[in-house]
């Protein structure tokens, strides 16, 4: 099965 | 002091809707520009970002930026008061706690106000870079809706697949499995109904359906829905709310274990 993957490894907080 | 107004409340009725479901406070960044709000979800799976802008309000003032920040069950419940074709102004004092909602029926024979406390919100905010897509797909909005609902009944992740030629949406459970396969159209005379594919290259991403649904709630925003895929990611679910704005949704993609 597919785990979801958190947004913030995409995106950096700023 | 701020002052927001629109002709028609139900504009902002189909927004609250359309991120309501998402988040349950969030923070309304309000400047010379115009109204936006930039939130993720509370499991950092999806992210709102929301632009209304300046030139699309029926009257706006924005003396000094400010930021305020709403509990939305409560905006929503504020909001429910309103006559779809009120005219609807949002009043802020500079450095106020509160915030004002205010409705005028069309003929001026009822005028309500609802004022809101504010909330502190320790909101991150995320720097999105900017993405050369590799599909771009264009496709009525509630098409999209139904074949999000549809095939959620089926599984709980669901696999978009672009090439040229068209998307393919498929899902597989417990129950067995479905596919949805959109071929590209060439509706010149019924622009709203068709669906177009922008593609460099094909793209296969798999998506949690819960958060396509959620998504579809801002279907009543716009006839049209776009979806900007690239391999390794987030999906972009965009809405374009006429004349004022935009409603984007982000969307980590699910990998393979």
């Amino acid at each position: 099965t597919p785990i979801q993957n958190d947004l913030t490894e995409y995106f950096s907080l700023i | 002091m701020f002052e927001a107004r629109l002709t028609s409340a139900a504009t902002l009725k189909k927004v609250l809707e359309a991120v309501k479901e998402l988040l349950n406070e969030a923070s309304f960044d309000c400047s010379d520009s115009g109204i936006q709000l930039q939130a993720m979800d509370n499991s950092h799976v999806s992210l709102v970002s929301l632009t209304l802008r300046s030139d699309g309000f029926d009257k706006y003032r924005c003396d000094r930026s400010l930021t305020m920040g709403m509990n939305l069950a409560s905006m929503s419940k504020i909001l429910k008061c309103a006559n779809n074709d009120d005219t609807v102004t949002i009043k802020a004092q500079d450095d106020a706690d509160t915030v004002t909602f205010v409705f005028e029926s069309k003929k001026q024979e009822k005028i309500s106000d609802y004022e809101m406390k504010l909330m502190n919100l320790d909101q991150e905010h995320l720097g999105i870079p900017e993405t050369d897509f590799s599909c771009v797909i264009r496709m009525p909005s509630v098409e999209f809706a139904r074949i999000v609902r549809d095939l959620a009944q089926f599984g709980e992740t669901v696999l978009i697949c672009c090439t040229k030629e068209g998307v393919k949406f498929s899902v597989s459970g417990d129950v067995g499995s479905a596919n949805v396969k959109l071929a590209q159209t060439n509706n010149f005379d019924k622009e709203e109904e068709s669906v177009s594919i922008e593609m460099q290259e094909p793209v296969s991403l798999s998506f949690a359906c819960q958060y396509l649904i959620s998504f579809t709630k801002a279907t009543p925003l716009s006839p049209r829905v776009q979806l900007s895929m690239s391999s390794n990611v987030p999906l972009v679910v965009e809405y374009e709310i006429a004349e004022l704005g935009y409603i984007r949704y982000y969307l980590a993609p699910k990998i393979e274990d």
